[in-house]
């Protein structure tokens, strides 16, 4: 892996969204990495629905919580993803209102990625930003800076809340993901969420995944 | 200096040796790279051993560096959050310049276990609960005196910038409690971070910990099988 990488600066990354009072994590998550893997296998950077996915990945349960595994697997067999703005976010289920007609986007298949940190940095800066899911402890009250939790209070088995890694690198000599949320601009550093790279902090490697753009 | 030898090459080191300041001054600026006049951690106790090698001489330090107490009227309302960590370092001394090989820092564990057990007391279910009553000792210590009043003042703030409205008075009072409860829980995780996250006002600073898991979490994570996927093709040789 090179020492740094962030896919905000090579236009990768579409602006941080704020999934409202709804535990649709999952969807964002997914989405940010579809739009990454689409802007580099096509050249277009397109914001795409979550609420596509609220609404028609019935093997997920919107605003309940959803596994990016499943949501791949919806839009391969829904057949790809409206944009942001053809199917906006409601933070609430609503009926299906896909179409086929409006996709912007497909997918081919997904892959799950190491749970080896260097080579995540390795895939993260040759093919993209990459779905994860972390124990999300102290993130109610961070403001900014990277976070290093005990490993006792932020233990890898009890994951609850999935993120986009759109970069790494190191401050002062710290190593860190960039962490993209779904919580708004006004939280974290502009809506980013640094977190400690190298020690597996939160879990940030047990749940890596992306979708196949071919 | 006395000393102990350890193995071949190794000598153990008092305290106050001389020769340990240099690299562990160098250590320190490490440390506090980046950082602004102010917020800069200070060198504490240190302690280590020196290895002669080939390449040079390769010290191992144990130090104490002290965190600044916290200014920042957002992240932290006790004057409590001086903090206290203990510190590894490998430094190589090679050919007068040093390079710093490894580095380990962590709270000092005393502080440690107290904290992480009263991070997990839970929100009282007492919705008339008030400021002062969850805190009793502020009443009695001067140096928490203050602290209700900074934390409405800090409340009013955190309304105003988030357009908070609550539907009657008695709801407005458990927020502040709530509120008051999670400022210092916040410090708490402040104080057991090892990186350099900042912890404190947040949007999200009016909702119990079970609020915040149940409507921005997501329980299915843990709780649900992952669907097996096809593993990731190794990558090629750039």
């Amino acid at each position: 892996a090179p020492p740094e990488w962030d896919w905000r600066k090579k236009g990768a990354v579409t602006e941080v969204k704020d999934q409202g009072m709804c535990g649709s994590c999952w969807a964002f998550s997914v989405t940010g990495n579809v739009e990454g893997q689409w802007f580099l296998n096509r050249g277009t950077l397109l914001s795409l629905s979550e609420q596509e996915l609220l609404d028609c990945d019935k093997v997920d349960k919107a605003c309940l919580g959803g596994l990016p595994s499943n949501a791949y697997t919806a839009i391969e067999k829904l057949g790809g993803l409206e944009t942001e703005d053809d199917y906006s976010y409601q933070g609430h289920v609503q009926a299906c209102s896909f179409s086929a007609q409006m996709a912007k986007v497909y997918i081919n298949d997904s892959v799950e990625l190491s749970q080896n940190e260097q080579k995540l940095a390795a895939w993260l800066a040759q093919k993209g930003p990459i779905s994860v899911a972390i124990n999300a402890f102290g993130m109610q009250f961070y403001r900014h800076g990277i976070a290093h939790p005990l490993r006792p209070l932020c233990s890898p088995w009890l994951i609850d809340h999935a993120v986009l890694l759109v970069g790494y690198g190191n401050r002062s000599n710290i190593p860190f993901w960039a962490i993209k949320n779904s919580w708004g601009s006004d939280w974290g550093e502009e809506g980013y969420y640094y977190l400690h790279r190298g020690s597996g902090a939160c879990g940030v490697n047990t749940m890596a995944s992306s979708a196949v753009v071919n | 200096v006395p000393f102990k030898p350890r193995a071949a090459g190794a000598r153990a080191w008092e305290p106050s040796s001389p020769e340990l300041l240099a690299p562990a001054r160098f250590a320190l600026d490490e440390y506090n790279r980046g950082r602004a006049a102010g917020s800069r951690a200070v060198l504490g106790t240190v302690r280590g051993r020196v290895r002669r090698t080939a390449q040079g001489s390769l010290y191992s330090l144990e130090a104490t560096l002290e965190e600044p107490p916290c200014k920042d009227p957002l992240v932290c309302l006790l004057p409590v959050s001086k903090k206290t960590m203990l510190c590894t370092f490998e430094i190589l001394n090679e050919l007068g310049k040093h390079i710093l090989l490894r580095r380990d820092c962590g709270p000092v564990d005393t502080k440690v276990t107290a904290l992480v057990s009263s991070l997990f007391q839970p929100y009282p279910d007492n919705r008339n609960e008030s400021v002062s009553s969850f805190l009793p000792q502020l009443n009695s210590d001067p140096l928490h005196q203050d602290f209700s009043m900074k934390i409405t003042s800090v409340f009013k703030d955190f309304v105003a910038t988030y357009n908070r409205t609550y539907e009657s008075e008695e709801e407005a009072q458990w927020r502040l409690s709530v509120f008051a409860r999670n400022m210092v829980r916040a410090q708490k995780i402040q104080a057991l971070d090892r990186g350099t996250a900042q912890y404190g006002v947040t949007k999200f600073s009016d909702l119990t910990e079970e609020e915040f898991r149940t409507i921005y979490l997501n329980p299915l994570l843990r709780e649900e099988p992952s669907k097996k996927m096809r593993l990731a093709k190794s990558l090629t040789d750039p």
